[in-house]
């Protein structure tokens, strides 16, 4: 099936999302 | 253990659930296997990018870690014991680093695991970064030890995110070896 894939990039910009923080 | 977190609405979910595990080793070759076992705790699980950066920010990192620590990310359902039944036919890729490195290379290998980047299917279980005294070791621990495509695909991903020295070696070690020489390393 469809696996999920991010990027690294990607997951770095979502560290500062503010829903993780 | 802790509550599964349930996917937030909006949140980006991970293709797995993901534990962390701590455990503090006794140092030396014979650890008892059971108060290995009884010494592994979770600290945390996630299942979206999210909870991930959430549980991060708490979390010490390794470098900031003391003594004999061990620090876990694997697949939930998969216990990281040679013994485990995802485990019990597969191995692990072992990079030393040198002391000041382990942080920064923990956190790329993360990254690459979560974001599916190593593209072997089910083939990895999860990782380890161990605090020694002299030096740490990331090993990346998959299901199939005589699988060699995928094993030599997990080799390449793993010098590619860790960004290391071409000259860094690498070893395999599958967790038959381990169990029969009663060490990891």
């Amino acid at each position: 099936g469809t696996r999920i894939i991010y990027d690294r990039s990607f997951l770095l910009k979502m560290r500062n999302s503010p829903i993780a923080s | 253990r802790t509550r599964s977190l349930e996917p937030i609405d909006g949140h980006h979910r991970l293709q797995y659930t993901y534990c962390i595990w701590y455990s503090r080793r006794t140092p030396g070759k014979l650890t008892n296997p059971l108060t290995y076992d009884q010494s592994l705790r979770i600290i945390a699980t996630f299942s979206t990018v999210e909870q991930f950066w959430s549980v991060q920010s708490y979390l010490l990192r390794p470098s900031e870690l003391s003594g004999h620590s061990d620090l876990h990310l694997f697949k939930d359902g998969i216990k990281p014991l040679w013994e485990d039944d995802a485990n019990k036919e597969g191995g692990k890729w072992i990079v030393r680093l040198r002391k000041g490195l382990a942080s920064r290379c923990w956190e790329n290998l993360i990254l690459a695991i979560l974001g599916e980047q190593f593209m072997v299917g089910e083939e990895i279980c999860g990782a380890v970064v161990s605090i020694r005294s002299q030096e740490d070791i990331i090993s990346v621990w998959n299901k199939t030890a005589n699988d060699s495509i995928t094993t030599i695909r997990i080799r390449d991903t793993l010098k590619r995110v860790l960004n290391l020295p071409l000259n860094t070696i690498m070893e395999y070690k599958t967790h038959n070896d381990s169990l029969r020489d009663h060490s990891s390393f």
